[in-house]
C-alpha cells in the first residue's frame, strides 16, 4: 500500500 | 476601510461552496489588489489556495492590508440567506474584529445585514515553488467529476496515467478495478468540452479519491479543470473563476515506502 504524504514536506514554510 | 461588492450572490456561494468541505476556518488575506486564501485541509495532505483579484469585483476598496479569520460553517449559514440574484457586499473597518455581509435585492427594495465576528487563527502559509509540470491535462469539469465520483466507489485511490495520447483514471479494490480512458481531442469544435494533453514526459501517480472528490465541489464555477503534474510532487486542480480568479488545490501524492 502506498503511503500518504503530508503537503508541508513538498513547499516550503514562509 | 475595506468593501468589496459583487453583483451576484451566486460567485461567493460557490466559492464557499468550493472550499468549506475541505476547510473549517479560513484566513482571508485583503489587499488592494484583491483576496487571497491559503489554508491546509485538517489532515494536511491537501492546500488549497484562493485568488479574487480587485478588478473582478464590481467594486473594491482596501485602505490597509486586512487579514479576515473566518469559521466558514458560520459564513455558509449567512450566505444561505443571500439570493443568488443579490448583490453582495463584504465590508469590514480597519483592525476590527467583525465583517458585514450586505445583500441587496436586485429591485433594491429588500437589504439586510447580517455581522460575523473574526477569529484569530495561527495558520502557516507556504511557498509554492514555480515549476514546470511534466503533464498538464484540461478537460471538462463535470467530467472529471464524474470520474472521481465513479471510480472511488472501487477503491480509496485513484491512479492518473497520462500519456501524449490521453489520460487514464483507475481504481481498485475488492469488487474488482474499474479503467477510464480519454483520449485528447483531435478537433476542438466546443472548448469546454475538449480534452487537451501538454505533455513533456508521461507520468503515473496515486492520489486519494477522497480529496479528489472534495475538490470537485468547485466544479459549478467554470467548465473547465486544469490538472498539472509531475512524478512525486503534489497534483494541482486548478479551476478558473471567470473574470476575477481561481481556486487551486495542491494534493500531496500516494507514495511507495
Amino acid at each position: 500500500e502506498n503511503s500518504q504524504k503530508n503537503i508541508r514536506t513538498f513547499f516550503l514554510s514562509k | 476601510m475595506f468593501e468589496a461588492r459583487l453583483s451576484s450572490a451566486t460567485t461567493l456561494k460557490k466559492v464557499l461552496d468550493a472550499i468549506k468541505d475541505l476547510l473549517n476556518e479560513a484566513t482571508f488575506d485583503c489587499n488592494d489588489s484583491g483576496i487571497q486564501l491559503q489554508a491546509m485541509d485538517n489532515s494536511h495532505v491537501s492546500l488549497v489556495s484562493l485568488t479574487l483579484r480587485a478588478d473582478g469585483f464590481d467594486k473594491y476598496r482596501c485602505d490597509r492590508n486586512l487579514s479576515m479569520g473566518m469559521n466558514l460553517g458560520s459564513m455558509a449559514k449567512i450566505m444561505k440567506c443571500a439570493n443568488n440574484d443579490d448583490t453582495v457586499t463584504m465590508k469590514a473597518q480597519d483592525n476590527a474584529d467583525t465583517v458585514v455581509f450586505m445583500f441587496e435585492s436586485q429591485n433594491q427594495e429588500k437589504v439586510s445585514d447580517y455581522e460575523m465576528k473574526l477569529m484569530n487563527l495561527d495558520q502557516e502559509h507556504l511557498g509554492i515553488p514555480e515549476t514546470d509540470y511534466a503533464c498538464i491535462v484540461r478537460m471538462p469539469a463535470m467530467e472529471f467529476a464524474r470520474i472521481c465520483r465513479d471510480l472511488s466507489q472501487f477503491g480509496e485511490s485513484l491512479v492518473i496515467c497520462c500519456t501524449k495520447e490521453g489520460v487514464k483514471f483507475s481504481a481498485s479494490g475488492d469488487v474488482g478495478s474499474a479503467n477510464i480512458k480519454l483520449a485528447q481531442t483531435t478537433s476542438v469544435d466546443k472548448e469546454e468540452e475538449a480534452v487537451i494533453i501538454e505533455m513533456q514526459e508521461p507520468v503515473t501517480l496515486t492520489f486519494a479519491c477522497r480529496y479528489l472528490n472534495s475538490f470537485t465541489k468547485a466544479t459549478p464555477l467554470t467548465n473547465q479543470v486544469q490538472l498539472s503534474m509531475s512524478m512525486d510532487v503534489p497534483l494541482v486542480v486548478e479551476y478558473r473563476i471567470q473574470d476575477i480568479g481561481h481556486v487551486r488545490y495542491y494534493l500531496a501524492p500516494k507514495i511507495e515506502d
